[in-house]
């Protein structure tokens, strides 16, 4: 981006199209470059060096680096933390809450898990078998049961053994769906009937478009998140729909997917998204 | 709506008689934001605003009466003839069995969609076989024979994954399975792959090879946003595909992938998958997906 010797039209439509191309969406890369545009009249550039550490600046302004992204999982006093991983179908919650309990495993914290998708084929065998990868038990229920009762049951088993963390994976489900979505805000009262909910991830895929906003918004209405996992950023997805999730929920992304394993889930950095961005 | 937004456009221009170039580019302006809103890649937005502006600055739109009805009317013709041109059937294969091949990013629906393909090909009065050979993702295997077991199709599974097994030689054993079980069709369910990932494409074109699918079908989610053509053009590029299914079109996202895929590969649009129950599963409509594009 922007290796040429000089700044013209073209220049800006490289801009344009770069940030366009990282689904920044057109809102969002139309106030990105009008502040551009005034910051290069203002400061009066010409050099395209220049101009790219302006892009970069801006960008990782729009990203807002100073944001709390810690993440609220561990025990306080006398209930554990209670992470409650949510979104629409496929985007990786089952695999992300195997790797947060890796992560924490790691940190020699004791972990239950909840397989509180009672509904896909398969789907609390795979959290079994990620619970048996990373050594936490998980708490299961039969099949069609109501996922209300294995998050509380899941809850119940971690106040039960002292644990530091539960964390509840549930099933995928389109924000449109009405019904589903009042049965996830179930899920999260009838835990908080034990014990607060201190997390509540919402898992976007990487690879979204301008549906993700729609996304974000219909599942922050109904149960409140407090942050994103974006993953599959080991792809060739740029995952730019986070800018204007962050900007209009004031939810950060915290945490990223970078792989299949149990190790490929990082911190999120502004510097290193905004770079993969721009490069 | 486009039909709002370029009535919009064009209420500044009324009584000024002949449409100017400018007006012109101001309409062909909205059409790339609604595209863009859309999800539809950038480089396919280009081709088909470059395209629509050439017929906008023909007579079928100076002599119109409504300048931006008439223009809201190519668009949408164009759309359909790019979305629905090379609309087809699926092909089935002179000596069975027919064998379709499953590809696509992890998450897209793959697995589910084999399980529907199956149902909907059975109702039909073939005798489908699916065959796990995503031998990678944890119970993948199971997922798939639950799947098979909900439309009473069997599953060939000789492999129990997680990491034990090799999908080439399934998909091999599969074929002989089927010639031997007299199954007319073969569905492999694959593992979801990154479009970037060597070794895993690789292995998919080694499967391709193996067992020479008359179908290959690229599994897309329909909420993919500009990766869709990265991820388009090098399936097509690294391992090939004669199809395309849509799926999560139960939800709201406008769907612009399709336009993408399409216009960047020429492939068509086979079906779409409309829920996660075994018959949320039609053909594909360019006119319903030109409306859900354009809306
Ligand atoms: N490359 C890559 N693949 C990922 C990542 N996270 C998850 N996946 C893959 O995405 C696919 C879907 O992951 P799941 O964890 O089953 O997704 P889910 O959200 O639980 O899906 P549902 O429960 O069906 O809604 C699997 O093939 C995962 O291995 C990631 O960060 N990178
Ligand atoms: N709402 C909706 N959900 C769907 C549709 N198709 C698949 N799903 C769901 O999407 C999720 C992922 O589906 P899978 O079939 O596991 O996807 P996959 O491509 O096989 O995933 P990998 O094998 O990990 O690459 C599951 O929760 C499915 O139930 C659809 O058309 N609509
Ligand atoms: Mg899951
Ligand atoms: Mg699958």
């Amino acid at each position: 981006l922007l290796s040429r010797d000089k700044l013209d039209d073209e220049t800006w439509e490289e801009i344009e199209d770069t940030l366009l191309l990282a689904d920044l969406g057109v809102p969002g890369t139309t106030e990105l470059v009008e502040r551009l545009r005034t910051r290069v009249k203002v400061e009066g550039v010409s050099d395209p060096e220049r101009m790219r550490q302006i892009l970069r600046e801006e960008l990782l302004t729009s990203v807002n680096p100073d944001m709390d992204r810690d993440l609220d999982v561990l025990r306080n006093g006398r209930d554990p933390g209670v992470v409650l991983v949510v979104g629409v179908n496929g985007t990786g919650k089952t695999t992300t809450t195997g790797k947060l309990a890796r992560l924490l495993v790691a940190e020699d914290k004791d972990v239950v898990l909840g397989a509180a998708d009672t509904f896909r084929a398969a789907a609390s065998e795979q959290l079994q078998t990620w619970g048996d990868r990373v050594g936490v038990p998980v708490v299961r229920g039969p099949e069609g049961s109501d996922p209300a009762s294995v998050a509380f049951d899941s809850v119940a088993a971690g106040i039960e053994g002292e644990c530091d963390t539960v964390v509840v994976d549930t099933a995928g489900r389109l924000h449109t769906k009405v019904g589903l979505m009042d049965e996830l805000g179930k899920v999260k009262r009838v835990i908080e009937k034990q014990a607060p909910v201190t997390e509540v991830l919402l898992v976007l895929d990487a690879t979204t478009g301008q549906n993700g906003m729609t996304q974000a918004r219909v599942f922050a209405e109904v149960v409140d998140i407090t942050g994103i996992v974006l993953t599959k950023l080991d792809g060739t997805a740029k995952g730019g729909i986070v800018v204007s999730v962050q900007r209009e929920l004031g939810v950060p992304v915290k945490l990223v997917g970078l792989g299949e394993g149990p190790d490929d889930l990082a911190v999120f950095e502004p510097e290193t998204f905004v770079d993969a961005i721009i490069d | 709506s486009l039909s709002d937004r370029l009535t919009n456009t064009f209420k500044g221009l009324r009584g000024k008689g002949r449409l100017s170039e400018q007006d012109i580019d101001n309409t062909v302006r909205e059409i790339r934001m609604a595209l863009l809103d859309a999800d539809v890649a950038l480089p396919v937005v280009r081709a088909f605003c470059a395209r629509v502006k050439e017929r906008a600055l023909g007579s079928e739109v100076s002599e119109a009466l409504n300048p931006a009805q008439q223009i809201v009317k190519i668009v949408n013709e164009e759309l359909i003839a790019i979305l629905g041109g090379d609309t087809r059937r699926l092909r089935f294969a002179k000596n069975p069995p027919t064998i379709i091949l499953l590809a696509g990013l992890q998450g897209a629906g793959k697995t589910t969609l084999a399980g529907k393909l199956a149902g909907h090909l059975k109702s039909q009065g073939h005798q489908p076989l699916l065959v796990a050979a995503d031998l990678q993702r944890p119970n993948a295997v199971d997922q798939l024979q639950i799947v098979g077991e909900r439309v009473q199709v069997p599953v060939f599974a000789p492999e129990p994954g997680n990491g034990i097994g090799d999908p080439v030689d399934v998909a091999r054993r599969a074929k002989s399975e089927a010639e031997l079980k007299l199954h007319d069709i073969v569905i492999i369910d694959t593992a979801g792959r990154l479009a970037i990932d060597e070794d895993l494409m690789n292995q998919l074109r080694s499967v391709g090879e193996a067992v020479q699918p008359d179908e290959t079908l690229l599994v897309v989610d329909a909420m993919i946003g500009q990766d869709a053509v990265n991820t388009a053009v090098l399936f097509d590029q690294q391992v090939g595909f004669d199809g395309v299914v849509l799926t999560k079109l139960d939800g709201d996202a406008r769907g612009g992938a399709a336009l993408s895929v399409v216009g960047v590969t020429g492939k068509p649009i086979l079906f779409a998958s409309t829920g996660e129950k075994p018959e949320d599963f039609e053909a594909f409509h360019p006119d319903r997906m030109a409306g859900r594009i354009l809306d």
